[in-house]
């Protein structure tokens, strides 16, 4: 069934977290251009796609939330 | 496999260990378990060495907690992060906390966290390994339900740790059975204690040599079980084991698991029957057999089955006499004696230990047959007493044969 909007909001703002404490990602706060910070995000979620050998989208589906949910050690996964 | 930026390692191979709480999801000795497994696994592929410390600053220091605990890491509550820990360096470097609001488990459950797995993945980080995304590795970062009965590191974990410390030395081997005459001449002839000065110390069977772990001197020191085997003296303590050899002058200090992985650790007594070549261990209402490091089929077996009535559910101490080929089981104020001849309990038992071992407090948490006496073990002093004239000779320290 589709996903409800509320759903959607609580998934990304997971998903933002998720990347922030393993993948080094940084949600630039005061970002005039959203499209960009988009794009920053999406290049995380492929980084983090590939790290679990999943398929490499960008996008948030659904086996990569599932992946996110998963019980996990709280060391990131990838430094800078 | 990855590494930490910069490739920390520890610089030595001694690395100690501290455990500063428990959680309440499982017993002590089970979480002391589950981390001296963990650590075994490491140190079984590497040249590494872990010392478990009881106080002060250790190398890598365990604890568990909740939510924010004072780094920058809090922890989400129940599932998300489980733990996390801090590659080799000073201050927090090396230590590994687990997230209290987990349920921390024995054995792999479909409810619960199995401990000896998640410290054994994080104990990787605390040696300087960072995540590897090879399925199935220890070091893959999301939690795996896997049975660790018979765990076994993953090629990729080996080639990382290798990789910053190098493959295990040879490790030592217990000697085999056709071993020149146990007992160095100068000793003290059995059944002639009178002879003995008193400045002479049975217990100091080698030239003194300063002991490797400042805990090995430890006045408060005691021991659970205490064995012989194959002349040499096996004093355990939880998962560890110290081995005195009179061969070597070092005291040997290696986890119960490196000897005989399938044998639970927190034994309460064993005892040798040297004309069998057979040690035999006891914990809680079962025991083992093993010859050197082979446990012999058909064990465990209920203690009940020596002759012990239903009311005995566990034995605080053994102790076999060479000479008379009686084995002495000692149960809270009494002690029974078992012929190894018959394998049977002897009649006219259980009798009093007050009665027949004036001066030997109960309970007794370990015995040794050595040098024609015997070494009762009660906390951090033990009894030495002649058994022909059931008579009390002296009180020493537990670890007097630690060369302290």
């Amino acid at each position: 069934f589709p996903v409800s909007q509320e759903k959607e909001k609580e998934d990304m703002q997971f998903a933002k977290k998720y990347l922030e404490n393993f993948y080094d990602f940084k949600e630039e706060k005061h970002s005039l251009f959203k499209s960009k910070d988009l794009n920053h995000m999406a290049d995380k979620i492929r980084e983090m796609q590939s790290f679990f050998g999943l398929e490499v989208t960008g996008e948030l589906n659904h086996k990569t939330m599932d992946m996110m949910k998963q019980p996990r050690c709280g060391m990131p996964d990838v430094r800078s | 496999y990855s590494t930490f930026p910069l490739r920390p390692t520890w610089k030595k191979e001694d690395v100690t260990y501290r455990i500063l709480n428990y959680t309440p999801d499982m017993l002590q000795a089970d979480v002391d378990e589950a981390i001296a497994r963990a650590f075994q696994l490491w140190s079984s592929v590497t040249p590494l060495r872990f010392t478990r410390l009881y106080s002060g600053q250790a190398d890598i220091m365990i604890s568990f907690a909740a939510g924010f605990h004072g780094d920058f890491y809090s922890f989400d509550g129940p599932g998300g992060t489980l733990a996390h820990a801090y590659p080799p360096g000073g201050g927090l470097g090396g230590d590994a906390h687990f997230d209290e609001d987990e349920n921390w488990t024995k054995f792999t459950t479909y409810n619960g966290f199995n401990l000896f797995l998640v410290a054994a993945h994080e104990l990787g980080h605390s040696l300087g390994l960072g995540h590897s995304n090879v399925f199935g590795s220890l070091m893959y970062p999301v939690y795996m339900a896997t049975d660790t009965r018979y765990y076994q590191l993953h090629q990729d974990d080996i080639d990382g740790i290798q990789a910053l410390y190098g493959p295990p030395r040879e490790s030592p081997v217990l000697p085999t059975k056709a071993l020149p005459p146990q007992e160095p001449t100068e000793m003290i002839p059995a059944g002639a204690p009178t002879q003995m000065s008193p400045r002479e110390d049975p217990t100091e069977m080698t030239p003194s040599k300063p002991p490797q772990r400042p805990e090995d001197c430890d006045p408060h020191l005691t021991f659970d079980a205490i064995t012989t085997l194959r002349g040499e003296t096996l004093f355990f303590k939880g998962s560890y084991v110290w081995r005195k050899s009179p061969y070597f002058s070092e005291i040997e200090h290696d986890t119960i698991f490196s000897f005989w992985p399938s044998l639970i650790a927190g034994f309460d007594a064993a005892y040798e029957v040297d004309n069998k070549d057979r040690v035999l261990f006891f914990k809680d209402n079962q025991y083992w057999a093993v010859s050197g490091y082979r446990i012999d089929s058909g064990f465990p077996k209920p203690i009940h089955y020596l002759g012990f009535p239903t009311s005995v559910g566990k034995i605080d101490a053994a102790v076999h006499d060479q000479n008379t080929k009686r084995t002495y089981f000692f149960v809270g104020n009494k002690y029974w004696s078992f012929n190894e001849n018959t394998q049977s309990m002897e009649r006219g038992y259980p009798r009093k230990i007050a009665a027949d071992f004036q001066g030997v407090p109960h309970p007794i948490d370990a015995a040794l047959q050595k040098n024609g006496y015997f070494y009762f073990f009660h906390g951090s002093n033990q009894y030495e007493v002649d058994m022909k004239k059931k008579k009390l000779i002296r009180i020493m320290k537990s670890n007097s044969w630690f060369n302290c």
